[in-house]
């Protein structure tokens, strides 16, 4: 629930300095934030150049922010020890954006008891409600699942819940800290008025008849079909796995009809990319030949070439039979474009076809690693139950593991372990600042709608073990052996992560297991440039006017900032606050003129220079003048002299 | 999982943000919150 009140909002592009306090850990799982809110939201983040108002995140005592824009030019928001989850993350900055935590909505006891007793004493003040007068739920309905809901345990005494649902199922659902619920969602996109995001561009789960404004490609001799079964498998879709009824399909290309050779090509409407790298993502499932392929092509319209050209951007061959398999391709595109999803005839024998479903395209950064995890509820169940993944490599060269530890009964625990690798002789050791995120994949249709359970850590070369020996030095040195499922030997580091990654219950929740599959997304990058100080505009007088964003939009309406400039309302009147550096800054009414230290520099010379000359000019003609009029002084006594001497003689 | 093996960050607990903030001794407003004047 919001707070009410246009003066609380921030623009759409909200103006953020990463403060050096931060550790590197958080700033990138801040970074990995905002694009979630790029992502589902119409909010983007940018880094501050000299906006009268933005978010200063900073290592403070604890998680916190303040509730909306507090017109105080640098709003701190905290992001302490323990708060680097990017879940905390999103919380702390939908509290900045204006929203208040779920349970202190008017409605609440409608939907929550609180258990006065059992809350430490002198807490009972977090759970007031504020009345509709100052909160606003958005005409949305109350939502457990909600990020900026407390858990049952919030301020307890004991052991017993403060917070009971008044639907007994809910108990653990509340207080989620995995991503934004739909409701989440809904409300940021009412209380901003968004209707699109930065970085979505498309998710497609061929429900409805149009197939999402796909076409049959003409130059191609076979098409795919549009089916919720096939004989020879898919039993059913991917999106509602069988689950409902007269409802559930996908895209098929029958190959066992089919000669070697022929191909079908199913392409995507016209797209329009904003940033230029894309993420694509489906489900394949083949159960034709083992040789079926599928080309994935991209079709860039430009004004040389208005048909279109199309660039294969990946074979992806060897599909395995009989199960729906993710597939992530990473693309570059800039200009408009389709994407197309070729199906190839192999050779060998097909008694079935390839089949395509669930396709998700973003403008974000793909997984380096899928992780795919099968006959997972068994797993889930069996006592001893700890799975590592096959050996993986960093774009660095690093090589890791990472490991699923299911043995508690409660939660379930993941680690990341570097291990020996073929380039290590290479590398850095200790091995620096290495991000690794670990995401246990929402398998939702949508994108937008996913809730997947993400935990980042980075290796800190200067971290120590208890021995003194370095944490994150070569595997060979401070690891020990292992050998993998083939018979080879290797080296394994301590692992790093956490116990507590996610409740058995919350797994079991949502569609983390789909089609007894479990996916683990990884990405491990260099973050090392997030070490560098941050730049730091210098201050821009602090706005200090409350101004109804309608009013600034007004004022601000026929005036254009040049050069990155931002209008701001002062006094009723629209100002251009110019963008600054360290050593520049651009200055007039439209921010129209570029000032710099070197050139004061050059004025301050030129100045003195100028200065100096003409003072030497007046005095050469004072002693010029003075002169002449001594000389002319002395020559006329010299005459009267004369004159007299001749009267004398 | 042997210590040996595994360093948890969590070391073990769930903290969800005002077990954070309460075991810093923070007394913030809801918690999490930090209340400011507007336009201060």
């Amino acid at each position: 629930n919001s707070i009410i009140g246009d003066e609380y909002r921030w623009p759409h592009i909200i103006p953020y300095v990463l403060e050096d306090s931060l550790d590197l850990n958080a700033k990138g799982v801040i970074l990995n934030a905002f694009e979630r809110y790029r992502l589902k939201t119409c909010i983007d983040f940018k880094p501050w150049s000299g906006e009268a108002n933005y978010v200063s995140v900073f290592k403070g005592s604890g998680c916190w922010s303040s509730v909306g824009n507090m017109h105080v030019g640098k709003q701190e928001l905290s992001i302490g020890e323990n708060c680097d989850r990017i879940a905390t993350v999103q919380h702390e900055f939908l509290h900045a954006l204006g929203f208040w935590h779920e349970q202190s909505r008017s409605d609440r006891d409608d939907y929550v008891t609180i258990v006065w007793d059992r809350i430490l004493s002198g807490r009972e003040h977090n759970f007031n409600i504020y009345n509709d007068s100052v909160s606003d739920s958005l005409n949305v309905p109350y939502d457990y699942s909600s990020v900026m809901h407390y858990s049952k345990t919030a301020f307890q005494n004991g052991t017993e819940p403060t917070i009971v649902t008044r639907i007994s199922d809910f108990e653990d659902v509340i207080g989620q800290r995995m991503d934004f619920s739909d409701y989440d969602l809904m409300k940021l996109n009412r209380l901003y008025n968004c209707s699109s995001s930065l970085s979505f561009m498309d998710a497609c789960d061929f429900e409805l008849e149009n197939i999402c404004g796909m076409i049959q490609s003409s130059g191609d001799t076979a098409d795919w079909q549009w089916l919720s079964q096939v004989l020879a498998g898919p039993e059913n879709d991917h999106s509602n796995m069988g689950q409902c009824k007269e409802s559930g399909f996908f895209m098929y290309f029958n190959t066992s009809s089919v000669k070697e050779g022929v191909t079908a090509m199913l392409e995507s409407r016209i797209l329009y990319p904003k940033r230029g790298f894309q993420c694509l993502e489906f489900y394949l499932y083949n159960s034709g030949s083992e040789n079926d392929q599928v080309n994935i092509y991209t079709r860039v319209y430009t004004a040389s070439n208005p048909e279109g050209v199309l660039t294969l951007q990946r074979e992806i061959k060897e599909i395995p039979i009989g199960s729906w398999q993710l597939y992530y391709v990473t693309l570059q595109v800039t200009e408009k474009f389709r994407v197309a999803f070729e199906g190839v005839r192999g050779p060998g024998s097909s008694l079935g076809g390839l089949s395509i479903d669930d396709i998700n395209l973003s403008e974000t950064r793909c997984p380096h690693h899928i992780w795919r995890i099968q006959n997972f509820t068994q797993l889930l169940g069996s006592q001893n139950a700890e799975i590592r993944s096959p050996p993986y490599y960093s774009p660095k060269g690093y090589a890791y593991q990472i490991y699923l530890n299911l043995n508690s009964s409660t939660n379930v625990g993941i680690y990341f372990h570097l291990i020996s690798g073929a380039n290590d002789d290479q590398l850095q050791w200790p091995c620096p600042w290495q991000q690794a995120t670990m995401t246990l994949l929402d398998q939702n249709p949508d994108i937008r709608q996913r809730m997947s359970n993400q935990r980042s850590i980075t290796t800190d070369p200067t971290m120590t073990n208890d021995d003194g020996s370095y944490f994150w030095d070569r595997p060979s040195k401070v690891g020990s052996v292992a050998i993998f499922p083939n018979g080879t030997q290797f080296s394994r580091g301590r692992g790093y992560g956490t116990s507590a990654f996610i409740t058995h219950k919350r797994l079991i929740s949502r569609e983390f297991i789909k089609g007894d599959d479990v996916y683990i997304l990884l990405t491990v990058e260099d973050i090392s440039h997030l070490n560098s100080t941050a730049i730091i505009p210098d201050p821009v007088p602090t706005s200090t006017a409350i101004v109804p964003t309608s009013a600034a939009h007004n004022a601000c309406s026929e005036v254009e900032c040049q050069n990155g400039g931002v209008c701001t309302v002062h006094e009723d009147r629209a100002e251009c606050k110019c963008p600054a550096g360290e050593d520049w800054w651009y200055m007039g009414k439209r921010c129209e003129k570029r000032g710099s230290t070197q050139d004061t520099i050059v004025i301050a010379v030129a100045s003195t220079v100028t200065v100096f000359a003409v003072m030497l000019v007046i005095t050469l003609v004072s002693v010029y003048c003075t002169r002449r009029k001594y000389r002319k002084r002395a020559s006329s006594k010299r005459a009267a002299l004369s004159l007299e001497n001749q009267h004398a003689f | 999982v042997p210590e040996m093996f595994v360093k948890d960050i969590d070391e073990g607990t769930e903290r969800d943000i005002f077990d954070i903030n309460e075991a810093l001794g923070l007394d913030l407003f809801e918690g999490d919150i930090r209340l400011l004047m507007q336009g201060k």
